[in-house]
């Protein structure tokens, strides 16, 4: 696994993501990521990686809502001005 | 265990 850490360069992350506890993917997987938001100029994301960790907080058992909620809100404070990924581009189950 | 995931629904997509 990788740790990335994604600066707040732009107003948005822009990543989308799917998966979750109890769906087919089960740790979030990035499948998608747009051009001029922070993911895409820090330049370390890619599509297909799976999100293990955000900022040490792990996304294993957390339902899609619960971690697209928890990476919001890693963008969103202000106490940090990056955010960091711990990232795989293994498909981990459990 | 491949039968067991192909039963559970896909996910839904969230841009951030």
């Amino acid at each position: 696994s990788t740790l990335v850490r994604v600066a707040k360069s732009a107003g948005t992350l822009g990543i989308a993501i799917e998966g979750g506890a109890n769906t087919r993917q089960p740790l979030p997987r990035i499948v998608t990521i747009q051009r001029g938001g922070s993911a895409h100029n820090c330049g370390q994301l890619k599509v297909g990686q799976v999100i293990l960790e955000v900022n040490g907080v792990s996304m294993r058992g957390r339902e899609h809502r619960d971690a697209a909620r928890i990476i919001a809100e890693a963008f969103k404070t202000k106490e940090r001005d990056h955010v960091d990924f711990l990232v795989t581009e293994f498909n981990v189950a459990l | 265990v491949r039968e067991k995931r192909l039963t559970l629904p896909p996910s839904e997509i969230t841009m951030l």
